[in-house]
């Protein structure tokens, strides 16, 4: 454990817990994509699979049902409670993540460390997180304005998958055998997903203005 | 190949 990778997991997790406050505390999921959240909670489910025989550490382990049952959460949530769900905006959530789960799923199966059910599945896992925040951005960029706790969540899972860069820089030179290209490209990708957000997310911090996404 | 190392990584 470094200190790139505690901190990207902090702010994984609090980026997570700003959701649920958001969505908690307003009784309102208005500006957030149900489809992200659904890919989200796929992500986690397929990448912990190891959950309960390969055991870690009880941090990992900790995080690894935390992440999950809050993934579930946030979708059970924008799904089935009868208040929250009124304020989904159904109609601006049109992103066809199916796509991305049949493709993120198809390069899994020729791109993976092992052709095993859990490399599989973990390499499933890690591209589908790369592209799970799109429907998210979309959404955004056609809502127009950004309510700040939706800006703050994307900005911390952002925040979160730069600094897994820096981990994996940090791993390289640290440790002899650097074997993540997998996850690495993945998040180099993901990261770069992110950048026009950041861009926008800082002119509308330094003008103290209200963040706006071009349509 | 050798056993791919455990993703110790969330």
């Amino acid at each position: 454990m470094n200190i790139f990778r505690l901190a990207g997991d902090m702010t994984h997790l609090i980026s997570v817990l700003v959701l649920l406050l958001k969505i908690y505390a307003t009784k309102s999921c208005s500006g957030i994509s149900l489809k992200t959240q659904e890919l989200y909670a796929m992500v986690f489910v397929a990448r912990y699979l190891d959950l309960f025989t390969d055991y870690i550490s009880f941090y990992n382990t900790v995080m690894k049902i935390v992440f999950i049952l809050s993934s579930l959460a946030i979708v059970w949530c924008m799904r089935m409670h009868r208040v929250v769900k009124r304020s989904y905006d159904k109609e601006l959530d049109t992103f066809r993540h199916n796509i991305l789960i049949v493709v993120c799923f198809g390069v899994a199966v020729i791109i993976n460390e092992k052709f095993t059910l859990r490399e599989v599945f973990w390499a499933f896992s890690i591209y589908l997180e790369a592209v799970a925040i799109l429907p998210q951005l979309v959404l955004l960029q056609r809502s127009g304005n950004v309510d700040n706790l939706t800006g703050q969540y994307v900005f911390l899972l952002g925040g979160y998958r730069a600094f897994y860069i820096l981990n994996w820089i940090y791993r390289y030179f640290v440790e002899q055998r650097f074997s993540r290209w997998i996850s690495a490209i993945s998040g180099l990708i993901q990261t770069a997903l992110y950048a026009d957000f950041f861009y926008y997310y800082f002119l509308s911090w330094k003008n103290n203005a209200k963040l706006h996404l071009p349509a | 190949s050798e056993q791919p190392q455990s993703h110790d990584e969330l």
